[in-house]
């Protein structure tokens, strides 16, 4: 249960899904655990839905862990779900976004992954498919969207970690995503996460060209960041993808704004390089704390910015 | 179980356009078993490399001779995950 996990631990996929059955069997009336599809190694991947009633109503995704080693990600997503879970009812700001709106959390994008570096390669990122033709195994997920797809940013080569797969979608996580998107068509907010290096991004990253909405977004990030930064005086960067970090094709948030979801987003969590991908596990909670002021502040300007 | 003894993260601040494309070239090369943890865009992003221990004299002396300044971030990368894996160990048994 909730009251005996250890939110600043890090845990296993088997400890993390049956945690989430202890979510679901405490919130009856919130929470629901719905299967999305499987994994290329058949595992199944879980989305956490928070609704209070009402089909396909308009919702946010946040997704978290999509690279298996960023690990504070996956860890961020189940305190987030909790922590939504507890303060429904008790935060009036989130219980107003939840009488109109649902939220979507998918706490491990990538489940093949982050097992292979629980058991076997802590550094491992990519998903699990194997590559006909190469010794190699894996597909960059977040090189996989069909958002120009092969540009830039990507690489050709199934040995590398940013290899962008043999076609758009090609990987079974992304798929599934992406169906689950298209399928409900009412998202009105995209949001991944990932580890590190204190950002918060916007599209495109397959081209340095402004998005239509590059200002209001720039706006809307900007806010988030203040607000996260209030809690620790955690320092983020805020811009697009390809120029804040560099260019990137096949992206999630680029492929979900080009097909509407105007607020997409992509944050980059702690820290800022002492510990990279090992960041330690004391840090999980302050990261997930000050993270869900950025969260909780994009969600409201979502729910008051209907379009 | 892959295992990172000796391995090393190094972090390299940027100062030039330069310095940019030679640890672009660095990145290229396979030879050297390279990961780039963050890769090397432009002079206010820093650069983090995990450098497996076979190399790592050599990706010294290769940024050395190109005077590119860098500093050790993680010395063992092993010696963490250890630690890592023993505190998750810890609290799986304090859960139980």
């Amino acid at each position: 249960s909730s009251k005996s996990f250890n939110f600043g631990a890090y845990h296993s996929l088997e400890t993390i899904y049956s945690w989430m059955d202890g979510l679901v069997a405490a919130h009856p009336n919130l929470v629901t655990k719905e299967q999305i599809g499987t994994s290329y190694e058949g595992r199944p991947m879980y989305v956490l839905k928070f609704s209070t009633g009402g089909d396909k109503r308009p919702a946010i995704w946040v997704d978290s862990g999509i690279h298996s080693r960023e690990w504070v990600s996956q860890a961020t997503g189940v305190w987030t779900a909790n922590q939504i879970a507890s303060d429904y009812g008790t935060d009036a700001s989130l219980t107003s976004l939840l009488k109109t709106m649902d939220i979507y959390l998918l706490i491990l994008a990538n489940p093949d992954g982050y097992v292979h570096s629980h058991t076997s390669d802590r550094m491992w990122r990519k998903t699990r498919s194997k590559n006909p033709g190469s010794m190699c195994r894996g597909v960059d997920p977040n090189r996989n969207w069909d958002a120009g797809f092969g540009g830039p940013g990507a690489s050709t080569n199934p040995c590398s970690d940013s290899y962008h797969g043999p076609s758009p979608h090609s990987e079974i996580e992304v798929k599934n995503v992406v169906n689950l998107v298209k399928n409900h068509g009412n998202f009105k907010s995209f949001i991944s996460i990932h580890a590190y290096s204190q950002l918060l991004m916007y599209p495109y990253g397959y081209t340095c060209t402004d998005a239509l909405h590059a200002a209001e977004l720039d706006s809307v990030g900007r806010s988030a960041v203040q607000k996260l930064s209030s809690l620790h005086g955690t320092t983020y960067k805020v811009g697009s993808i390809c120029k804040i970090i560099y260019q990137a094709s096949g992206g999630s948030i680029d492929w979900t704004y080009n097909l509407g979801i105007k607020y997409s987003f992509a944050f980059e969590l702690r820290d800022t390089g002492r510990y990279g991908f090992i960041l330690p596990a004391n840090q999980i909670i302050p990261t997930a704390s000050e993270t869900w002021l950025a969260l909780k502040d994009i969600m409201e300007y979502v729910r008051d910015h209907s379009y | 179980e892959k295992v990172f003894i000796g391995d090393q993260v190094i972090r390299v601040n940027v100062e030039s356009e330069e310095q940019i494309l030679l640890l672009r070239a660095l990145e290229q090369d396979t030879y050297w078993d390279l990961d780039f943890w963050l890769h090397p865009v432009n002079t206010e992003v820093p650069v983090d490399i995990r450098v497996p221990s076979s190399s790592l004299y050599a990706v010294k002396d290769y940024l050395r001779a190109h005077n590119i300044q860098f500093s050790v971030m993680i010395s063992n990368l092993q010696e963490l995950l250890d630690e890592e894996k023993a505190e998750m160990e810890e609290n799986n048994m304090s859960e139980r």
